[in-house]
C-alpha cells in the first residue's frame, strides 16, 4: 500500500494589498476542501473521484474564479474551462466554452467516461450536457456583483486581467501605487490587481 | 482557476483544473486549464494541475514537463517542479501543484503568492497565499 497525498489550488498572483479578511476566508475554504478531499482519502476514495469532490466544491464557492465567482468575458458572460486526467491509464477529459453547467467538471469527467472524445467545446459541449443531465444553472448564476464591479475597472484600464480581480478602489490608485512598484504581470503593475 | 492533485493509497494519481479564464477576455478564448499537458496532467508517475498566465502555460506544455522531466531525467518530484516553474515559463507567471505516486506533495510559482493547501498521509498539512 501506498500512501497517500493531496494538494489544491485556488489561482496564483495575489494583491499585495489583500485584505485580512478576505485571506481568512480563503484559506479557510482551502482548508475546508482539502479536509474534504483527506476524508475521502482516508476512505480508500481512488483519486479521480478525489479530485472531481474537491474540485467540485470549489466551484461552487464564488470565492475563486471558477464555476459560480468565474471571471468574466467582454461580453459580460461566463465561458468556463475545465478539465481532469487519470494517471494509471492516462484518460483523460476536458470542456471548454460553458455557459450553463454548473459543476464543469464533472462535465469534463462524463467527457472522459461516456464520451469517445477526450475534449468537447462551446455548443458540442453543452449540448453533451443536457444529455448526460448534469445539473444547469443560469448564466448570471456564476455572475457575481463582484466581478461585474471588476469587469468595469478592466476596460477602464482597457486590459484582459489574468486569474486576477482589480482593487474595488479606483484603478488610478492602482496606477500611483505601481509607481512604488515596479512588480509588473501580464504587462499590468502588480498593484492593480486586487483580491481573489 | 482552481485545482485538485491527489494520489491515493493505491499509489494512482489524479489531477482536475477548472476555470473562468481571464477576466475581460475575448468570447472563444481558451486558456490552459482544458488543456491536457498544459493546465492539467497526470501519469502513473505524478498528478500536476497549474495556474497563472494561461498562454505562458500553453508555450510550456508545463504540466506535462513536470511529468516528462521525472520520467526523461530522472528527477524527483520537487526537483522537477522547481525545474518547470524556474527555467521553463520564459518570464511567464504562473504556479503549479503536483503529487507523485510515492504519496510526495509539491507546490511551485513564481508570482508573489498562490492560494494553495496540502497534505500528506505522513501528517504533513499547509494552507498558505503567499511565499
Amino acid at each position: 500500500m501506498g500512501r497517500w497525498a493531496i494538494a489544491v489550488h485556488g489561482g496564483a498572483g495575489v494583491d499585495p494589498n489583500l485584505p485580512q479578511q478576505r485571506q481568512e476566508e480563503a484559506k479557510q475554504l482551502l482548508t475546508r476542501c482539502l479536509n474534504l478531499g483527506i476524508s475521502a482519502l482516508r476512505s480508500n476514495l481512488p483519486a479521480i473521484d478525489v479530485v472531481e469532490l474537491v474540485v467540485r466544491e470549489l466551484e461552487s464557492d464564488p470565492l475563486f474564479n471558477s464555476g459560480r465567482g468565474s471571471a468574466l468575458t467582454e461580453k459580460g458572460t461566463v465561458e468556463m474551462e475545465a478539465s481532469i486526467m487519470d494517471g494509471p491509464n492516462r484518460r483523460c477529459g476536458a470542456v471548454s466554452g460553458l455557459t450553463t453547467v454548473k459543476n464543469p467538471i464533472s462535465l469534463a469527467r462524463l467527457v472522459m467516461e461516456k464520451s469517445p472524445h477526450s475534449y468537447l467545446a462551446f455548443s458540442g459541449a453543452e449540448e453533451f450536457a443536457r444529455k448526460q443531465g448534469v445539473e444547469l444553472e443560469q448564466n448570471d448564476y456564476f455572475i457575481t456583483e463582484d466581478n461585474v464591479g471588476m469587469l468595469k475597472l478592466a476596460k477602464e484600464a482597457n486590459s484582459i486581467l489574468f486569474d486576477y480581480r482589480i482593487p474595488l478602489k479606483t484603478c488610478s490608485a492602482g496606477a500611483a501605487a505601481a509607481m512604488e512598484s515596479p512588480l509588473q504581470m501580464n504587462g499590468l503593475p502588480i498593484s492593480v490587481y486586487a483580491p481573489e | 482557476t482552481v485545482g485538485c492533485v491527489a494520489v491515493d493509497m493505491e499509489g494512482r494519481c489524479a489531477a482536475a483544473t477548472s476555470t473562468g479564464g481571464l477576466m475581460n477576455k475575448m468570447t472563444g478564448r481558451i486558456g490552459d486549464s482544458p488543456l491536457i499537458g498544459s493546465g492539467t496532467y497526470a501519469c502513473d508517475l505524478c498528478g500536476v494541475s497549474c495556474t497563472g498566465e494561461g498562454e505562458a502555460i500553453i508555450r510550456a506544455t508545463l504540466a506535462r514537463d513536470v511529468a516528462a522531466v521525472m520520467e526523461y531525467k530522472g528527477l524527483g518530484l520537487q526537483e522537477a517542479v522547481n525545474f518547470v516553474i524556474n527555467e521553463r515559463l520564459d518570464g511567464g507567471k504562473a504556479g503549479l501543484i503536483a503529487v507523485s505516486r510515492n504519496g510526495e506533495v509539491a507546490c511551485r510559482f513564481n508570482t508573489n503568492g498562490m492560494f494553495r493547501g496540502c497534505a500528506t498521509e505522513d501528517g504533513f498539512m499547509e494552507v498558505g497565499i503567499w511565499d
